[in-house]
């Protein structure tokens, strides 16, 4: 466990944050795209599954394996996967009215098939667990794409949703720090999986950190983007 | 296997 580590979790953490505080500030989830919140909880339930194994030892008493870094990643999943299905959740319920479903219009299978594919193909081992762990990380480097595709169409995103893209991009950026730091400092060979597909996810927030950052420097309210 | 790289990570 490192800083850079801690503190991506963090910004991550924050980034749900953010996105449910907007969600229920403006009563609205307009411009947020249900597609890409419904990936992330994709995401998380295919990576997650170990939570299981972990509460089974835990409610069984079999604290042999239980460490603290064990306690604090089984917090934060339940938490990630809490916040990711209450967002889906909200976007389903409360804000159905105001939801973007006309302009979200990414076609899903054109990361899931492909993520599929490539678990089935380049991944640690052939077992379902790791299957789906890899292909959580491959989809979760290409689940900001709905998202990306609809900010673009609306051309400009409210200073809100523009920190939660920040704070999205940002922690994977973190983790990659992080596994550089990693490599140097312990006897931790980087899972290149991991690191590709990371380092993939943090290109396709490229040019939205680029436009972010222009808007920081301006001052501007809004985020614009080229239409 | 669970703290296989990038497993004892979110």
């Amino acid at each position: 466990m490192n800083i850079f580590r801690i503190s991506a979790d963090l910004l991550h953490l924050a980034s749900f944050f953010i996105l449910i505080f907007k969600m229920k500030a403006t009563k609205s989830c307009k411009g947020i795209s249900f597609k890409t919140q419904l990936m992330y909880t994709l995401v998380f339930t295919c990576r997650y599954l170990d939570l299981f194994h972990v509460l089974g030892m835990m409610i069984t008493f079999n604290f042999a394996h239980i460490t603290g870094l064990t306690l604090y990643n089984t917090f934060m999943k339940i938490l990630f996967l809490a916040a990711s299905y209450y967002i889906v959740y909200l976007m389903r319920t409360e804000l159905k009215s105001t939801s973007d479903d006309a302009r979200d219009t990414f076609v899903l299978w054109h990361i899931l098939a492909p993520c599929a594919v490539l678990a089935l193909i380049f991944n640690a081992q052939f077992t379902i667990l790791e299957i789906l762990w890899t292909f959580s990380i491959y989809l979760e480097a290409v689940a900001v794409m709905p998202q990306l595709m609809l900010l673009i169409e609306t051309g400009e995103a409210d200073s809100l949703s523009s920190h939660y893209m920040f704070a999205v991009g940002g922690y994977r950026a973190l983790y990659l720090v992080n596994w550089v730091y990693r490599y140097a400092t312990e006897p931790y060979y980087s899972n290149w999986i991991a690191w590709i597909a990371g380092f993939v996810q943090t290109a396709l927030f490229g040019d939205f950190f680029y436009y972010y950052f222009v808007k920081i420097m301006s001052g501007d309210a809004a985020l614009k983007l080229p239409t | 296997a669970c703290l296989e790289a990038g497993h004892d990570e979110l």
